[in-house]
């Protein structure tokens, strides 16, 4: 998956680092000390829609389903999220308890048209 | 939705100017924290474990152990009562809300002897539950002896621990010297350090509990 540069106009990943400072939660998120929030943003013009290279996953799998059996507005592909990791936290819940869990799909790792 | 007369910028709408789109990735990321850890808000943490304390204890823990899916591992510090400080006998709470609906499958019970040991200490963990009559129920979770000072991980009957349905764990432990002649010398909180940096900790490994378990293990 392309990462966006600022004139790639076509669907790509958009890498973005959330520090927990800049939320305020640092005092109950110990570990990491933030995370990398990365989305998907760009065009999805025609040719790209479904596109194997562009979107090879189960999402996009799915998505090629629903065009071939449903109505589907002309134009509304959309870059999506193909492959998400999750993110180990270790926090303190609101007794002062010590958590330690995987949050599941946190970590978008790659974006395609769907 | 952006509003009137623009797209979503993920299928190719204009994008947000950077100061809005930022204020949107930063509660974005709100939101998704929150969601991924079934929370309605963020925690008010009134009284933080003490850094020094709550550095210890993660020490302790197994390195490289990893939650299993959708798994939690829990620290829980201890508060304590002594229903009797002349006997050696404390009453140890711990608060566990988050544990609730959820498959415990490890337990263990840290705790720290103090270096002046005169003998072998024997430890025993009870489950207290406050019923009918002045004693409540009891239900022995582990038995240890030692003559070593420093920091023992106690493990506990899982079995023991489930069922517990309020968020508030009471454990009871007992302890005596086996050896010497000084027990009745001894002060509990002389044999065990439960206090500041040494507080007791539970350790708990719990996992979601699957639906279907149940009617699974009828099978």
């Amino acid at each position: 998956t392309p990462t966006c540069e600022p004139e790639t106009p076509l669907c790509c990943r958009r890498d973005h680092y959330v520090d927990f400072q800049e939320l305020g939660w640092r005092d109950w998120i110990l570990q990491p000390e933030g995370y990398q929030l990365n989305y998907c943003s760009g065009q999805c013009p025609p040719h790209l829609a479904g596109s194997p290279g562009i979107a090879a996953s189960f999402h996009s799998a799915v998505f090629s389903l629903l065009k071939a059996n449903n109505p589907w507005p002309l134009g509304t592909s959309c870059c999506v999220p193909t492959a998400r990791r999750p993110l180990s936290l270790l926090y303190l819940d609101r007794d002062g308890n010590v958590v330690k869990t995987d949050v599941p799909d946190m970590v978008v790792e790659a974006c395609g048209c769907s | 939705a952006q509003g009137a007369g623009s797209a979503c910028p993920s299928c190719g709408g204009p994008t947000p100017a950077p100061q809005a789109e930022r204020a949107l990735v930063l509660e974005l990321a709100k939101q998704q924290i929150l969601e991924g850890l079934h929370l309605t808000s963020r925690p008010r943490i009134t009284h933080p474990p003490p850094q020094a304390a709550l550095a210890r204890a993660l020490r302790r823990l197994q390195p490289g152990s990893v939650a299993p899916a959708n798994g939690e591992e829990v620290i829980s510090f201890a508060t304590i009562t002594g229903p009797s400080t002349s006997a050696c006998s404390s009453v140890l709470t711990f608060h566990l809300s988050t544990a609730q609906s959820h498959h415990l499958y490890h337990a263990r019970l840290w705790l720290h002897v103090f270096p002046t040991l005169p003998g072998t200490l024997y430890l025993r963990i009870f489950r207290w539950s406050p019923g009918s009559g002045h004693q409540g129920s009891r239900t022995l979770l582990a038995e240890h002896q030692t003559t070593a000072p420093g920091w023992h991980a106690l493990t506990l009957s899982s079995s023991g621990l489930r069922g517990e349905e309020s968020p508030v764990l009471k454990l009871q432990l007992n302890c005596r010297l086996l050896e010497g002649n000084t027990t009745s010398a001894q002060q509990p909180r002389q044999l065990l350090d439960t206090a500041g940096d040494q507080r007791p900790f539970l350790e708990l490994k719990i996992r979601p509990s699957e639906p279907g378990a149940g009617r699974a293990r009828r099978r």
